[in-house]
């Protein structure tokens, strides 16, 4: 473990704290993008497969227990309940996400480290995380102002990525071991997609102004 | 060989 895995752990989990909150306090997930939540329970079901096969260290399995739990009680708290559902954007919230289910998986069955079902699995894992914020982003830019609670949480869920991208850097100079090529590719992808937010987040920030994307 | 480090990462 080394400080920029450690940050980029609990930035990812600050990011799911944040839509907690906002859920929670407001009883609203208005500005949230159920699509993105969604893929986000699929990248974690399909990641820790190894949960209950592998024990790395009590950290791992009770952060992956933390992931999994959250991005499901997120998707069902937008679909089931009573208040929390009427408040959802589903008429904003169309991007084709079936697409990037598709697209990943397919990827996974081409290019992977090895060709077991774990491993098709994380690679699938990591494509589908690269682009799993895609329709939260489309919603953003649809829905105009952004409260401040879901802004915060797209700006933590996209700078955990970047402090993971500074952690395989650190372990490719410290642990003489090249990383996987599939995480620092997807992990580049990934964090260059939340690029113009971060842009819009910062000028929102810089001028004291509401966060505003343009359409 | 240099290895990819084993899945210790979430």
């Amino acid at each position: 473990m080394n400080i920029f895995r450690l940050a980029g752990d609990l930035t990812h989990l600050i990011s799911i704290l944040v839509l907690l909150l906002k859920i929670y306090a407001t009883k609203s997930c208005s500005g949230i993008s159920l699509k993105t939540q969604e893929l986000y329970a699929l990248v974690f079901l399909a990641r820790y497969l190894d949960l209950f096969t592998d024990f790395v260290s009590v950290y791992n399995t009770v952060m992956k227990l933390v992931f999994i739990g959250s991005s499901l009680a997120i998707v069902w708290c937008m679909r089931m309940h009573r208040i929390v559902k009427r408040s959802y954007n589903r008429e904003l919230d169309t991007f084709r996400h079936y697409f990037l289910v598709a697209g990943s998986f397919v990827l996974a069955l081409v290019v992977h480290e090895k060709f077991t079902l774990q491993e098709i699995f994380w690679a699938f894992s990591i494509y589908l995380e690269a682009v799993a914020i895609l329709p939260q982003l489309v919603l953003l830019q649809r829905s105009g102002n952004v409260d401040n609670l879901t802004g915060q949480y797209v700006f933590f869920l996209g700078a955990y990525r970047a402090f993971y991208i500074l952690n395989w850097i650190y372990r490719y100079f410290t642990e003489q071991r090249f990383g996987r090529w599939i995480s620092w590719i997807s992990g580049l992808v990934q964090t260059a997609l939340y690029a113009d937010f971060f842009y819009y987040y910062f000028m929102s920030w810089k001028n004291n102004a509401k966060l505003q994307l343009p359409a | 060989p240099k290895r990819a480090y084993p899945k210790d990462e979430l």
